[in-house]
């Protein structure tokens, strides 16, 4: 554990409550797009499965807990809670199109070819591009309310962390996995075009389609 | 651990 890895667990924890909360006190979903809390809620169903076989530490199981339940409770919020204010009309970003090639590949490429190996790699690659059905919706719609924004950003931030904290394990462990790098820098680049927009417009985003 | 199967990050 190194600082970096440690603020951008923060920063990541952030931005799911700042959407939980968003949506529970504004009593609406507006604006954010289900589909992607979809992928992130299959994102670490797939990804900690590993709570069932191995143990790494208190800090890492709850966190762990925290993410799923977070990532489930904020989908409940969008498709049940406050159904009526859902964006569904404009949320029409087509999730087969990322799911069935990122299945493909972490077939293809991984690890180790086991169920529990697959299944991670996976939850990686479709992290890495999970967030493109909110872009979408954003581009869509022409602009993202302030909040919305601060979640992206909070989002953006845990993945720089994460390429910092890669820098450190390698410089400092000698530790590498080229899986979760590559789809790190992918995600990032993401986020890149996002935040120039965040800074550049004062928060106030709209994503030219 | 260097061993990459070893996944120790969220």
């Amino acid at each position: 554990m190194n600082i970096f890895r440690l603020a951008g667990d923060l920063s990541h924890l952030a931005a799911i409550i700042i959407l939980l909360l968003k949506i529970w006190k504004t009593r609406s979903c507006a604006g954010i797009s289900g589909k992607s809390q979809i992928l992130f809620a299959l994102v670490f169903t797939t990804r900690y499965l590993d709570l069932l076989t191995s143990f790494i530490s208190l800090y890492n199981t709850c966190m762990k807990i925290i993410y799923i339940g977070c990532a489930y409770a904020t989908v409940h919020l969008i498709y049940m809670k406050f159904k009526a204010t859902y964006d569904g009309n404009h949320d029409t970003f087509r999730i087969e199109f990322l799911i069935v090639p990122v299945g493909g590949l972490s077939f293809l490429v991984n690890h180790d070819f086991s169920p529990l190996e697959i299944l991670w790699t996976f939850s990686i690659y479709l992290e890495s591009v999970a967030i493109l059905p909110q872009l979408f919706l954003i581009s869509k719609t022409g602009e993202a309310e302030t909040i919305t924004t601060h979640y992206l950003f909070c989002l953006g931030v845990y993945r720089a962390l994460y390429l910092f904290n890669w820098i450190w394990r390698f410089y400092f462990e000698g530790f590498f996995d080229m899986i979760a790098i590559v789809a790190g820098v992918v995600q990032t680049i993401l986020y890149c075009d996002f935040f120039y927009l965040y800074v550049t417009k004062g928060e106030k985003v709209a994503i030219p389609s | 651990s260097n061993d990459p199967l070893h996944h120790d990050e969220l």
